[in-house]
């Protein structure tokens, strides 16, 4: 009599969260923007088999967004997540994995990040301050002149801009514009930047240094900048940064999709 | 000749009695929530 085919599992069970933690490893490995993710939930998993010792998994995983920029080098584990007052953003994704042997891979995977309702965040926190839209000029002015700022003090090299993470706007009772962006050490000193930036380029690959800036720009009652920058220094294996180096300045918006 | 009603009979017959304060296994899937839910 054919051995009857094992139960299926639960989100719970070890063999799943094993499984999971691989493709959120995967996830946050193969991203090149914004925040890592952690694991909220699973909601779904199936598994197909193959054959002996050779399964199909699909996972269907919920994401919240962490605190830690995806080039940190900071353990997934030290990474705190954004509390939900903090303007929470979840991702979903769905994976295809296949174990062989005990061993997982990645055969496709899709996640889509969005930030939380404003509505849902209102309600629990009506003062809360909410993320800023993608191209307001407010956000953009303050990390121009908090990068400025940064440059014109360190003695160290001229940061460029990577991209900006996150920005929040306050409005009341102070007009306070805070704001996330990712830089990246030039082959210039800021000494040298004053007088040709032109020639200031991104460092390469090999002796790549990145690093996050947080800066909190007053308007009212009176103005205040304050910037603190955070090199992580060279990383090995540098992340795959082809799609770092582009010239501009992006803001990613919470709502993207990545395959 | 077998009719439904037997049949229905028949299961009833069959239906393992539960016992007493028995509580399904909770659903295998979604899964737990780790932080908070969205």
């Amino acid at each position: 009599v054919p051995a009857a085919p094992p139960a299926p599992l639960g989100c719970d069970d070890p063999e799943s969260e094993a499984a999971a933690e691989f493709a959120v490893n995967y996830i946050n490995g193969h991203n090149h923007h914004g925040y890592k993710f952690a694991l909220n939930r699973i909601e779904d998993i199936r598994v197909v088999h193959q054959g002996p010792n050779n399964d199909i998994i699909f996972l269907e995983l919920d994401l919240l967004e962490t605190k830690c920029p995806i080039l940190s080098p900071t353990p997934l584990a030290n990474c705190t997540v954004r509390s939900f007052a903090e303007h929470a953003v979840e991702g979903d994704c769905d994976v295809k994995l296949q174990k062989v042997d005990g061993i997982f891979s990645v055969v496709a995977s899709n996640c889509h990040s969005h930030a939380d309702s404003s509505e849902d965040i209102h309600k629990v926190c009506p003062d809360c301050p909410l993320l800023a839209k993608m191209n307001n000029t407010e956000v953009l002015e303050t990390v121009s002149a908090a990068l400025n700022d940064y440059n014109s003090k360190t003695t160290d090299s001229y940061l460029r801009l990577l991209e900006i993470g996150r920005a929040k706007i306050q409005y009341h009772p102070a007009h306070i514009v805070v704001t996330e962006f990712a830089v990246g050490a030039t082959n210039c000193s800021a000494e040298e930047a004053k007088a040709n930036v032109g020639a200031c380029q991104l460092l390469p690959e090999d002796q790549s240094n990145f690093g996050f800036c947080r800066a909190v720009m007053v308007k009212r009652p009176s103005q205040d900048l304050q910037v603190d920058c955070q090199l992580y220094g060279h990383q090995v294996p540098a992340p795959d940064i082809s799609l770092l180096s582009w010239p501009g300045v992006t803001y990613i918006h919470p709502g993207q999709d990545t395959s | 000749a077998l009719t439904k009603k037997a049949v229905a009979e028949a299961a009833q017959h069959d239906k393992v009695p539960r016992p007493v304060g028995f509580v399904p296994p909770p659903p295998p899937c979604p899964g737990k929530i780790r932080h908070f839910d969205i």
